[in-house]
């Protein structure tokens, strides 16, 4: 039985930094 | 683009915490999230909130538009209606439940504009 780490089911969002 | 969905969100998958432990995919709370992200060296939990939802020219799919974090980061993605997000103190939620629970067998809210979804930044990033 394959296991999925957390992260994998939260979306990466990551703000294009502008400063 | 792919038109699937991950296998990681059917029903009954087996999720691994940051601290070893497993749950399945549906009995993972918001506390899992965090407790897990604390953990973590790299990542840490955003949150999200849902500001937009509009159709997308890809069929089955719309544009999620997220308010990211405590700047407010603007945030557009495309994903398929069926796609689940895991909102604060609710739990799995999508733009369509009812295909969600079709494809996926997995339970699922409406998503809504105001919703807050947990995300995943990088702690370096500042």
């Amino acid at each position: 039985v394959p296991v999925f780490p957390w992260h994998s089911l939260v979306p990466f969002l990551a703000p294009t930094q502008s400063d | 683009p792919s038109s699937t969905l991950p296998p990681y969100f059917m029903k009954g998958s087996i999720i691994q915490l940051a601290d070893g432990e497993l749950k399945r995919v549906e009995d993972l709370r918001t506390e899992d999230f965090l407790q897990s992200a604390e953990v973590s060296r790299e990542l840490k939990i955003d949150s999200s909130t849902v500001e937009r939802i509009d159709s997308s020219k890809t069929p089955d799919a719309v544009i999620i538009q997220f308010s990211v974090g405590e700047h407010k980061a603007q945030v557009c993605v495309e994903v398929l209606v069926e796609y689940p997000f895991f909102v604060f103190g609710q739990g799995w939620s999508s733009c369509c439940p009812d295909r969600t629970t079709q494809l996926l067998a997995l339970s699922c809210a409406k998503l809504s504009v105001g919703d807050v979804c947990i995300s995943l930044t990088l702690k370096s990033l500042r």
